[in-house]
């Protein structure tokens, strides 16, 4: 997983 | 989405929507961790930082402010509105113990050592632990109101289903986030002794949990 991943999950 | 995530969503804010109800009919809060709220509001604080930065979906940002809002919203009728109702002699656990290894650990284990991505790792850990001075207050007084317990139990199940939402997602998509799996997995953990006590006392039987 990158830092550039959004991060959708709450 | 998928119907894991969801449901596990949903069942967050239920959980978060029962207590703040709970307060707010009886105008009190005993029984209720004030620490845990607060660092619950520290998690949603932290976590959702990026609302500013980037723009996900409706529902993404719509759900974010709502966590924000009701989480704020507990915190001010248990500090603020019905302080004199809050149980702080029995609400003794230390979170600096939560909080120093979990801002340590944060600066060591993340995705990228930036402001940001520190941020969320820390909102990530925090959340493990962040229900840990209400389960205290429970062990210490012995007891615990049903309405309590249902909060407990719709926030356990929300971590439940989030772990069977990283199961679909992971066979489904490839996702996998190694921080969030391994911390919410160790967050599940810890309701899990709860979970128990629930089915046998709670369901079972009517009223207050009482421990053995």
């Amino acid at each position: 997983k990158e830092e550039t991943d959004v991060k959708d999950e709450l | 989405m998928n119907i894991f995530r969801l449901a596990g969503d949903v069942s967050h804010l239920v959980a978060i929507i029962i207590l703040l109800l709970k307060i707010w009919r009886s105008k009190s809060c005993a029984g209720i961790s004030g620490k845990s709220q607060v660092l619950f509001a520290i998690v949603f604080t932290t976590r959702y930082l990026d609302l500013f930065t980037v723009y996900i979906s409706a529902y993404n940002t719509v759900m974010k402010v709502v966590f924000l809002a009701l989480s704020y919203a507990t915190v001010y009728l248990i500090y603020m509105r019905f302080r004199n109702t809050y149980d702080s002699e029995n609400d003794t656990f230390r979170v600096e113990f939560l909080l120093v290894p979990v801002t340590g650990l944060s600066f060591l284990e993340n995705y990228a050592f930036t402001p940001m991505e520190i941020l969320w790792t820390f909102s990530i850990f925090l959340e493990a632990v962040a229900i840990m001075p209400q389960l205290f207050m429970i062990t210490k007084t012995g007891e615990a109101e049903s309405i309590t317990t249902h909060y407990l139990f719709f926030l356990g199940l929300y971590r439940a289903l989030y772990i069977a939402n990283w199961v679909w997602r992971y066979h489904t998509e490839g996702f996998f986030d190694q921080i969030a799996v391994v911390s919410g997995v160790v967050q599940t953990i810890f309701y899990c002794d709860f979970f128990y006590l629930y089915v046998t006392k709670v369901l079972r039987g009517r009223g207050k949990m009482t421990l053995p």
